[in-house]
């Protein structure tokens, strides 16, 4: 028996939010540590891992290991029946080949439950190696959303360039070219707004416009947004879900040809 | 430039 219960449906919206562009259909993999996902998109350009620990919801039990295979298209047809306040508490049997939504209402006057079929999906598993990066950036969600809403109009392709001075995202097309330089906070009241360089060896790589426009729309999950890159290794865009998990974008560079 | 894929850079567990 497995069954997961989240007091606010919010989370599990926003979490399919930032999914569902780069993804049609996932794995869901349940434990007694919680729920993990991990998949790459369709064009094998980008992964994203998906954490949601058990501590973090409001009840969680997992008898026996669960796999369950969901079209994200079917799921979010359902949340979007869940109000933003109704609890959520997703249910499925040992070896069932669907899994249940239950939905209430803060006053418990509204259930509702919703069964949706499993997929039996084959999808490769791919192990994510340790790796030590020379350079990583925390700034604010939304800032880096803006940054490459802004830069998208200009090129396809946005360099993240990262030394000692700061932290440079360009780019460059048609109609000409952009630059944005981050410095980092000098003084650091409020964590959340704050920018925060860590940087071994300075770096600079090319990625993707519209995968890193895919991965800003995890920007409700978190206040923060944090930039991992070494020379010639995927960057890790990671969006810390607050007393639940987290959210990681692993996206390969663009190679000179 | 070109776009890598990102599969190489993982190994399949």
């Amino acid at each position: 028996m497995f069954e997961a219960r989240l007091l606010k449906s919010s989370i599990l919206k926003k979490v399919l939010e930032a999914i569902k562009d780069l993804l049609t259909q996932a794995t869901f993999d349940c434990d007694d540590n919680g729920i993990q996902l991990q998949a790459m998109d369709n064009s094998h350009v980008a992964l994203v891992s998906l954490l949601l620990r058990a501590d973090g919801f409001d009840k969680y039990r997992c008898d026996r290991n669960v796999t369950m295979g969901m079209n994200l298209g079917s799921m979010t047809k359902i949340l979007k029946c869940a109000g933003d306040k109704d609890t959520v508490t997703m249910k499925a049997q040992d070896n069932a080949d669907t899994v249940t939504f239950v939905f209430e209402s803060p006053n418990q006057e509204k259930v509702s439950d919703y069964e949706m079929k499993l997929m039996n999906l084959d999808l490769e598993h791919l192990g994510i190696p340790e790796t030590e990066y020379s350079c990583t950036i925390r700034m604010p969600s939304a800032e880096f959303a803006r940054m490459c809403r802004d830069l998208s109009q200009f090129g396809e392709s946005i360099v993240i360039s990262c030394t000692k001075e700061g932290v440079k995202f360009s780019t460059s097309g048609d109609i000409g070219s952009a630059n944005i330089k981050l410095a980092q906070t000098a003084s650091i009241d409020k964590e959340d707004e704050a920018v925060i360089i860590e940087m071994d060896e300075p770096v600079t790589l090319t990625f993707a416009c519209q995968y890193l426009n895919y991965f800003t729309k995890a920007t409700s999950l978190s206040p923060q947004v944090q930039l991992s890159m070494s020379a010639d290794v995927p960057l890790v865009v990671e969006y810390r879900i607050p007393d639940i998990g987290h959210i990681r974008y692993y996206l390969a560079p663009k190679i000179e040809e | 430039m070109s776009q890598s894929s990102i599969r190489s850079f993982f190994t399949v567990t």
